[in-house]
């Protein structure tokens, strides 16, 4: 062997071109081959439960739900519309008195009627830590316990999976470009949310960048003429606050809380800022539609997991805050009002079981995301 | 459709509504 190796003569030759070819197209092939797999859909959750949920996971819910929103737009005759509506009023228990506009020839077809403004006013933002994102049901709350969340007494999905922690398949997309609900000039100069103009060191009340002119409190808030003292209130230093939202772990003598609310098809279906927070990421999860009524909760496990949702986190004054709308088979759409760049319920999505993700950094430098305050409206969900 | 708030906060945080309870956009969710 040592004398094979020292004494073989060494000889090169140029690799034939033939054979170079042959090598690149390999990898290329490989290339293509792996990119189509990932773009076929993973298989449908094999459903583990009674009769219903085996019929509920056999039916192409996702089609189901565009088809649903497509028949749903189609605009109705005006003579059949005020009709129409207060049929549906009347059977699903909407408030028609408390509409922004009142006058039911103006909506053309259910989608826009679903998705109705309320009145200014009817819904006023209680004084309180957290209010009600939206008009629904309150389905379930309490603590996380380790990395559990209940969906039901016993059955219990994971926090991680429900906000993309554990997952490795994602497709991260950068900066997403927002609308116009959210100016920053300049670090110092003023922003302008919902038409409303305030400093941003209302919101993030940074001591060092309070300008002489700005009154102080004496808890270190900056008094402005233009902000309302109860949101001024509730104005936290949310600039110092910088949770990990890729690894959520609570600070001492803090907890992980969690709340669900379920909106029903006659209820209002914006949703609106619970509290004065900074969405930081937006991570679209591509999933299944299954209904998310309570009798459905009860029947399938992880169904919070397992359906099409948006996890838009980010932190508020203790810490790490997040707020995940869930779509289902009837709404299966869910609009981010500063997130143009977002398409639920696509045809070609991504892959299911994985997500995309976005941050929004772009909204501000100091809060490094978007800023939101009680009862901005956020979004909602549209039919199909 | 539903909303999944999920949040970090003080132990002393309390919820101030009940399991199966219709609430509407503003009303308190909890307190600390």
């Amino acid at each position: 062997l040592a004398d094979s190796w020292n004494n073989t003569e060494t000889k090169w030759y140029p690799i034939p071109v033939a054979l170079g070819l042959g090598v690149i197209g390999a990898i290329q092939y490989r290339r293509v081959r792996q990119r189509e797999e990932n773009k076929l859909e993973k298989p449908k959750y094999v459903a583990n439960g009674p009769w219903q949920v085996h019929v509920a996971a056999a039916l192409p819910l996702r089609s189901m739900s565009r088809l649903w929103g497509t028949f749903n737009s189609l605009t109705i005759p005006e003579a059949l519309r005020p009709m129409g509506y207060k049929l549906y009023s009347w059977f699903f228990g909407c408030n028609l008195d408390e509409m922004k506009n009142p006058d039911l020839y103006a909506y053309p077809n259910l989608s826009a009627f679903f998705y109705r403004e309320l009145k200014e006013g009817v819904r006023p933002i209680a004084d309180a830590t957290l209010v009600s994102p939206s008009d629904g049901k309150v389905l379930h709350f309490g603590v996380v316990q380790g990395e559990n969340i209940e969906q039901i007494k016993g059955v219990t999905y994971n926090l991680d999976a429900l906000l993309g922690n554990d997952d490795k398949s994602s497709i991260p997309v950068g900066d997403a470009i927002l609308g116009n609900s959210l100016e920053i000039v300049d670090e110092e100069e003023f922003a302008n949310v919902n038409g409303i103009e305030y400093s941003l060191e209302d919101m993030i009340i940074k001591g060092h960048a309070v300008k002489t002119e700005s009154p102080v409190g004496p808890d270190g808030l900056v008094r402005s003429e233009k902000t309302d003292p109860k949101v001024e209130k509730a104005l936290v230093k949310l600039a110092d606050v910088t949770p990990d939202i890729t690894n959520v772990k609570v600070k001492p003598g803090n907890a992980m809380f969690f709340c669900v609310v379920y909106l029903a098809p006659g209820d209002y279906h914006r949703f609106h800022s619970p509290t004065n927070w900074v969405v930081q990421t937006r991570r679209h999860f591509a999933g299944e539609l299954f209904s998310v009524s309570p009798y459905f909760v009860k029947l399938l496990q992880n169904l919070f997991v397992l359906n099409e949702r948006v996890a838009l986190l980010g932190k508020w004054k203790h810490g790490f805050f997040s707020m995940i709308p869930v779509g289902a088979t009837n709404v299966g759409s869910i609009k981010i009002n500063f997130d143009e760049a977002l398409k639920t319920n696509q045809k070609e999505d991504i892959p299911l079981g994985t997500y995309t993700e976005v941050t929004y950094k772009s909204a501000s430098k100091v809060l490094g995301g978007k800023a939101l305050r009680y009862g901005d409206e956020m979004g909602g969900f549209y039919l199909g | 459709s539903t909303v999944v708030l999920v949040f970090e906060a003080p132990s002393s945080f309390k919820f101030n509504v009940t399991a199966g309870q219709k609430i509407k956009m503003g009303e308190a969710l909890g307190q600390i």
